[in-house]
């Protein structure tokens, strides 16, 4: 069986907040390392890949590997029913068609059973080779969550650059365009609010703003954000789940005809 | 600006 006992429930809400309206189904693939899941969305520009390690939980366990098919709006309506400060248990037969989530709250005065059908999900997943990216950038997550709101408002594609100066953003469109240059800056008080650039090679990519808007729902699940681009390559959009893994977008670039 | 690239471009199935 598999069973996983999540403290702080409040982070698995977020994850399926962020990623529900991307990827519709998808494998949660359960292993004794822990929660690892790999979608594509639909029209397959944008890949989402998750990892819950099992070092991340109270209680963890899993005696055989097991990919549990979950229609994520399905689950997300399920979480939903968990309070913040509750405690969530997941919990799958070896043989079963169902998964229970379980919902602790902080005094164990209210303990919620919610159980989900399961799906039958073949899907096959991409090999993500290890790359050392030209350009790696940390910011604090609201930040990008709000220039990438702003640029969406006048323009439906960025430009994104980096130099050693810092990461840019620009976009245009019917009213005009517009131009947002990030500075490094590391003499802030507290490192989350940081904007460091690690560059190898300056580098501009042009992706689609709808889908780092779809990103941003991660915001909630790190005070920062960390991308990394690399020539005519899909940018990647990082945040960590603290002690526990982490919640990664890939964005096909749109390249020049 | 440019023509939308898709995953499968860059990652293949494992």
């Amino acid at each position: 069986m598999f069973e996983g006992r999540l403290l702080q429930g409040s982070l698995l809400k977020k994850v399926l907040e962020a990623i529900k309206d991307l990827v519709t189904d998808t494998n949660f693939d359960c292993s004794e390392t822990g929660i690892a899941l790999q979608a594509m969305d639909s029209s397959h520009v944008a890949l989402v890949s998750l990892l819950l390690k099992d070092t991340g939980f109270d209680h963890f366990r899993c005696d055989r590997n097991l990919a549990l098919g979950i229609n994520l709006q399905n689950m997300s309506k399920m979480l939903k029913c968990a309070g913040n400060d509750d405690i969530i248990t997941l919990k799958a037969e070896d043989e079963g068609d169902t998964i229970t989530f379980m919902f602790e709250s902080p005094n164990q005065d209210k303990i919620s059973d919610f159980e989900m059908k399961l799906m039958d999900i073949d899907s096959e997943h991409l090999g993500i080779p290890d790359t050392d990216y030209q350009a790696i950038v940390t910011m604090p997550s609201a930040e990008f969550q709000r220039i990438v709101r702003d640029l969406s408002s006048i323009g439906d594609t960025a430009v994104i650059g980096v130099t050693k100066e810092g990461i840019s953003f620009s976009t245009g469109g019917d009213i005009g365009k517009a131009n947002i240059v990030c500075r490094q800056n590391t003499n802030v008080d507290k490192e989350e609010d940081q904007t460091t650039v690690e560059i190898h090679e300056p580098v501009s990519l042009t992706f689609a703003l709808r889908y780092l808007n779809s990103f941003t729902k991660a915001t909630a699940l790190s005070p920062q954000v960390t991308l990394s681009l690399s020539k005519e390559l899909p940018i990647v959009v990082e945040y960590k789940i603290e002690k526990m893994g982490f919640l990664r977008f890939y964005l096909a670039p749109k390249i020049e005809e | 600006g440019g023509k939308q690239s898709l995953m499968s471009t860059f990652f293949k199935p494992k």
